[in-house]
């Protein structure tokens, strides 16, 4: 077990420097195994560092850099163990268009790569764009919840609370 | 295995059957504040044996069933069910040999929540046990609710060790 | 004391209200003092039902939902007594465009009516465009902040972190 | 009171002199990720008193003094300046006849953070006194942090009487 973990430990930090540096077109980031001598009873230390950028504790990354960071570390972990599936609720509150896009790219690198199958519910317009497929959900009845398949052009009026669905 | 199909019905504002398919690649859920769209990820959740009501922004696991709107009265249970594809034959036995797998959980209001792997009765630790050999379960570091992609950098180092488990 | 406290949670309460109904375009809301005899010692307790549902617990409501009843409070306290200034930085990102619009409006209505200057940060182009003013903050020497002042089609511009400002 | 303008040195990533004029209505605020915009909202907050670290993002106080960055040194101390137009003659004695008053808070590293309202030497209970004045302050409710608006609603109800009092 205990090499199982190290094993996985180099692969997560190896993809998670990686995965970080194409996120943030820069800088540089690793995890370190913290607090115990048995990596069974050891917690997890990440350090990130955006380009041009001081060394700096987490907390003072800003929003924004706080999640891309965690998205990191999550794909790092998939390219080592996939999970059959992903779902990812509102992750791009946070970001900058410029930002959206790069997420975006990797998610379909991932889907392609380790195969995990992705939900992404969203608000932002360049993220629906992105997706294979949407689908909306609405309340037209007041209280009550119906999904429907939608195309992006659909996905545009919904922004209307109360519009009906365009056929 | 993969995920391939999640039925929801009376479940939170999802009263009526509903049906997602998950599809290979990306699939994008839309649709305006309130509808609904964060409750289908509580479904997925509660389906794969979710235990604790907090993390179904529920006070008590009651409240997933769905609770009446002003034109409809509340309904009496609340049931999902996943679909697997297991064509890669990885399930444990005795699923080993089913090419598709179908977990159900249902909750009676006032009851409590009983599971069915393909038609036969099942505790929740089958059902946990199933998932995890299919790389998932309800705690995925993978599903991740709104608003927690800051909590992994805000977490505490041993409150992340999840992220390095589920990928040993 | 108390008097002056129970005056001014009766103004706010019905100004909450009010401006809940607006926000979500239907239901009701309100505040109620809990906890103590005494109102300086109570607390302070928020009812709120999206229209057409039932009345549930605050935890219950959307991400969206509870975004717009925290603003609904904020600016009923405004219009008991008005701040000389509002902060804002990105209230709109759980936000969908519908709630946007509307949360601009009520802005533009409390700036008018209480005096209250606002500083909004955001990455909505919606909330930009309704803006009397931007700055953009820059970082194109890495690490180093500058503000500058830019109109609409520049912030558009700004996406991208490392592009320049077209003059 | 009116709140004027706000003027940055040294403080966090704004190294160099930066002037955000506060003006009437409503004045965005907008750029990439990480560039520095809730840094404006702290320098608001520290000017104003704040003097929880944690609230600044902050291990420690002298966290918020420019760190360098790969091509600049570190800077040895921080400044903000707020500037209030009290034309309205609403400031508490000494400042009332007053047309502007600027508070000044400066920190060197290693040292004591020292405040000057108008010229002259303050505490910050001389600070926080005139901004409670102006219905304002560090822990204003107005001012809402990043990620903070849906805090108001996860806060338990004592937690939120600030509200109330704020508006008495
Ligand atoms: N048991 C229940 N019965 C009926 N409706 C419920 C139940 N539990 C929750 N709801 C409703 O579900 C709604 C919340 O839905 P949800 O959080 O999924 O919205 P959302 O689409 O994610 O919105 P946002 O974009 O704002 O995040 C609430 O308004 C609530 O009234
Ligand atoms: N003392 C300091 N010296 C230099 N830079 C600092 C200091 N403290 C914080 N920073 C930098 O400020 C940046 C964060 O800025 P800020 O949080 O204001 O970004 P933002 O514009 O709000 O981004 P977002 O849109 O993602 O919220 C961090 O990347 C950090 O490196
Ligand atoms: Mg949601
Ligand atoms: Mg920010």
């Amino acid at each position: 077990a205990r090499e199982k973990l190290l094993a996985a430990f180099d692969s997560v930090n190896h993809h998670f420097g990686r995965l970080f540096t194409r996120l943030f077109g820069g800088g540089e980031a690793q995890l370190r195994l913290v607090g115990h001598d048995d990596p069974l009873e050891a917690g997890l230390e990440v350090f990130a560092c955006p380009p041009g950028k001081k060394p700096q504790a987490l907390t003072a990354l800003s929003g924004g850099e706080r999640a891309l960071t965690a998205v990191a570390l999550l794909f790092a972990a998939f390219l080592t163990n996939p999970a059959p599936i992903c779902v990812l609720d509102e992750v791009d509150a946070p970001l900058d268009d410029a930002n959206v896009d790069r997420l975006c790219r990797l998610i379909e690198e991932i889907a392609d790569e380790a195969g995990t199958r992705f939900l992404c519910i969203t608000h932002h317009r360049l993220t629906m764009a992105r997706m294979d497929r949407l689908y909306g959900v609405t309340m037209e009845e007041r209280g009550v919840s119906r999904l429907v398949s939608v195309d992006l052009r659909q996905a545009d009026s919904f922004r209307e609370p109360s519009a009906p669905l365009r056929a | 295995m993969h995920l391939t199909r999640l039925r929801l019905a009376g479940f939170k504002s999802f009263v009526e059957s509903t049906e997602l398919r998950i599809e290979p690649g990306l699939t994008g859920i839309v649709g305006p504040n309130g509808c609904g769209k964060s409750n289908l990820v509580e479904a997925l959740r509660w389906v794969m044996g979710e235990s604790a009501a907090r993390q179904m922004r529920a006070s008590e696991l009651d409240d997933v069933i769905f609770a009446g709107t002003a034109a409809r009265p509340a309904r009496n249970y609340a049931e999902v069910a996943l679909a697997l594809d297991n064509q890669d034959g990885l399930a444990p036995p005795p699923y080993r040999d089913q090419s598709v797998i179908e977990v159900v959980r249902r909750l009676p209001r006032g009851g409590a929540s009983g599971y069915r792997i393909n038609g036969r009765g099942a505790r929740a630790r089958d059902v946990k046990q199933l998932l995890a050999d299919a790389a998932t379960g309800a705690r995925s570091t993978a599903i991740v609710a709104q608003g927690q992609i800051g909590a992994f950098v805000a977490a505490k180092p041993t409150e992340r060790r999840g992220v390095l488990e589920e990928a040993a």
